[in-house]
Order: C-alpha cells, then structure tokens, then sequence
C-alpha cells in the first residue's frame, strides 16, 4: 500500500 | 483574500467536451497539503487528454473562472464535475499553473 502522505482524496472525472 | 501563491505562470486552457468523459483525476483541496487541486491523471481518450495542454501536475486555480482557493476538495471536484455536466456550455475554461520547482 501506499505512504501514508500519498493516500489524500483523489476524484475521477 | 487568501495566502498569497506564487502564479507566474497562469495560463488559460479551454477543454472542449469531445467525449464521453472528462478524463482526469485531481488531489488536493483546501486544508490539505496541496491547497489547490492538482491533476495527478489525464487518461487517453478523455476530453482533457484530447485538448492536449492539460499535464500532469498542473494546480487549478478556476473552473469557468469560479477560484478553487479556499474550497475543500469534495467541493472543488463538485465543480469541476457540474462544468462537464452542464449543458450550458460545449467547453470547460481552467485556469491552470505548473508549479514551481
């Protein structure tokens, strides 16, 4: 799994 | 007003919708570490891809010029998001700037 610093909120559009 | 950023490079990049999606994701948001969204994918085939001038860690300063500073991440992508939907418009203007290194 990712670092924890790269697991922020990402939306698909 | 907010913090001042840095733009010394703001340019204007108007996204045509010529597909079914838009085709980019975005990080970030107000109160996180990247305060303004930032694109982080353009797939191929999507709309943003097609336009060509949107890259990979371009930070959106507007959509439709309504500024993203300030607004929390699920708020921004509601934007973006309502700017490929509606009907009112063929194209999407961003307001984009690459970040300094």
């Amino acid at each position: 799994s990712p670092p924890k610093e790269y697991e922020d909120e990402v939306t698909f559009f | 007003t907010g913090s001042p950023v840095p733009v010394l490079s703001a340019t204007l990049v108007q996204v045509v919708k010529n597909a079914n999606t838009l085709g980019i994701a975005i990080e970030g948001g107000a109160n996180t570490r990247q305060p303004l969204p930032r694109i982080v994918t353009i797939q191929k085939g999507g709309s943003a891809h097609n336009c060509g001038q949107l890259k990979v860690g371009h930070i959106i300063l507007e959509v439709n010029g309504i500024s993203l500073r300030g607004r929390e991440h699920k708020d921004a992508a509601r934007i973006i998001a309502e700017a490929f939907k509606t009907k009112e418009k063929d194209h999407i203007d961003f307001l984009v700037v690459e970040p300094r290194l």
